[in-house]
């Protein structure tokens, strides 16, 4: 008999997996642009008890070019947790397919194992493109998954998807106004220490440090005046020359997580 | 540390045929980010604060939560974010509880739900992961955390 694309993509046990799961989970690819080939790589985990009574869950890592399997499924919201050996798995007992079913979405193209066949790709993504192919990526996935179609649908994030998650919601919003379609059923988003605005965000992240006091006087003020009015990624010399010196005056912590010993 | 842990892990050929990764389209190194991408990203909206009055506007539930152990983007650029949206404030600010702990703190505005989580960093469900899942629950189902 011939699989649908959806029964092919279906996951059995996965290596270094040494517990049953009561769940389906599925990955594989959905090509976003057939002429330069550009494909992105999903994870779709269903929830634990009922799936189909469930709303759907885009989960998305920013960076920009971070990885949500690597990330979210790996280390935060999913089941499938790594032990220190790399090979074998242990059940987060905190997953959140408790509550719904979860799709792990690397974008844009060089993100995980997500391609493109056109390597220029690589060096001209942006924050357009990547909403646009996620939209293209989620029109065509329900057509391998049609039980999601018009399904409660929720986006949720955390970091450089908070431009991911907001600017995909505006392009489903703006889909369906404009086909007269709930396809992709948007209930809502949610975003976890996103960016949103680079300038209070510049703001807030100087004086978040100096108030909690890792930084000096002068640095803070060295800091407003050099990136103040900077972009927050890929900000100018000067910025980056100040923001060495905030780093050398914090000394050798976890910036993501402040008061959690360094990794070494 | 847990970084290092997917590196190894993702990098297996046989996980990426588990997932279904054909060879001839893997990544000669799976990463977790792909510092290629990053470096040549094209174009950064300098805000997206004008998406969240669009999609207030249309009906789209939106909840924002931040780990206040990060300070990579800390609590306080998401404060200065939000506060330059110009929203009314539609519920007293205060704590929420999870296990008669102080989970952190919230606020309701009109359209936009603010939430805390005391102790979390940068990705709060890594060290918070009970806290987060509540939060997640509340979410999905539109409930406010609990109060007391």
């Amino acid at each position: 008999s011939v699989l649908s694309e959806k029964e092919q993509n279906k996951v059995s046990k996965l290596p270094g997996q040494n517990f049953n799961v009561n769940f389906a989970h599925y990955s594989g690819f959905v090509t976003t642009n057939e002429k330069l080939g550009r494909a992105l790589f999903y994870w779709l985990i269903e929830a634990a008890e009922d799936p189909a009574s469930k709303p759907l869950v885009l989960w998305l890592n920013g960076g920009p070019g971070c990885s949500s399997v690597g990330f979210g499924e790996a280390e935060e919201i999913g089941p499938f947790h790594i032990k220190p050996d790399g090979k074998t798995l242990y059940l987060n007992q905190y997953s959140w397919n408790q509550a719904a079913n979860i799709l792990f979405l690397d974008a844009p193209v060089g993100v995980g194992f997500s391609y493109s066949n056109t390597s220029s790709d690589l060096l001209t993504n942006g924050d357009k493109r990547t909403a646009q192919d996620s939209l293209t990526f989620l029109l065509k996935w329900v057509e391998r998954y049609p039980e999601y179609k018009g399904r409660e649908f929720y986006i949720v994030g955390e970091s450089y998807a908070g431009h991911y998650i907001p600017q995909l919601s505006q392009a489903i919003v703006r889909h369906n106004q404009a086909s007269g379609e709930n396809t992709i059923n948007l209930k809502g988003y949610m975003v976890g220490n996103g960016l949103m605005d680079d300038r209070q965000d510049q703001l807030g992240l100087f004086q978040y440090i100096w108030t909690l006091g890792f930084i000096s006087d002068q640095t803070y003020t060295l800091l407003k005046l050099q990136c103040g009015l900077e972009p927050f990624i890929h900000s100018s010399e000067a910025c980056n020359n100040a923001l060495e010196i905030s780093y050398k005056e914090m000394g050798n912590i976890d910036h993501y997580s402040v008061f959690t010993p360094a990794c070494v | 540390c847990t970084e290092k842990h997917s590196k190894v892990y993702f990098n297996l050929p046989e996980v990426q045929r588990a997932l279904h990764v054909p060879p001839e389209v893997a990544p000669s190194k799976w990463d977790t980010c792909n510092y290629v991408v990053n470096e040549n990203w094209n174009d950064c909206a300098s805000s997206v604060l004008d998406i969240y009055h669009e999609l207030i506007a249309a009906g789209i539930r939106i909840w924002v939560f931040s780990g206040d152990a990060d300070a990579v983007v800390p609590v306080t650029s998401t404060r200065y974010s939000i506060d330059a949206l110009n929203l009314s404030t539609t519920s007293p600010y205060g704590p929420w509880y999870i296990d008669g702990q102080v989970g952190g703190w919230t606020q309701q505005y009109a359209g936009l739900n603010f939430v805390t989580v005391r102790g979390a960093g940068h990705e709060v469900p890594l060290h918070r992961p009970k806290e987060a899942l509540a939060l997640f629950k509340a979410f999905i189902s539109g409930t406010p955390l609990l109060s007391t």
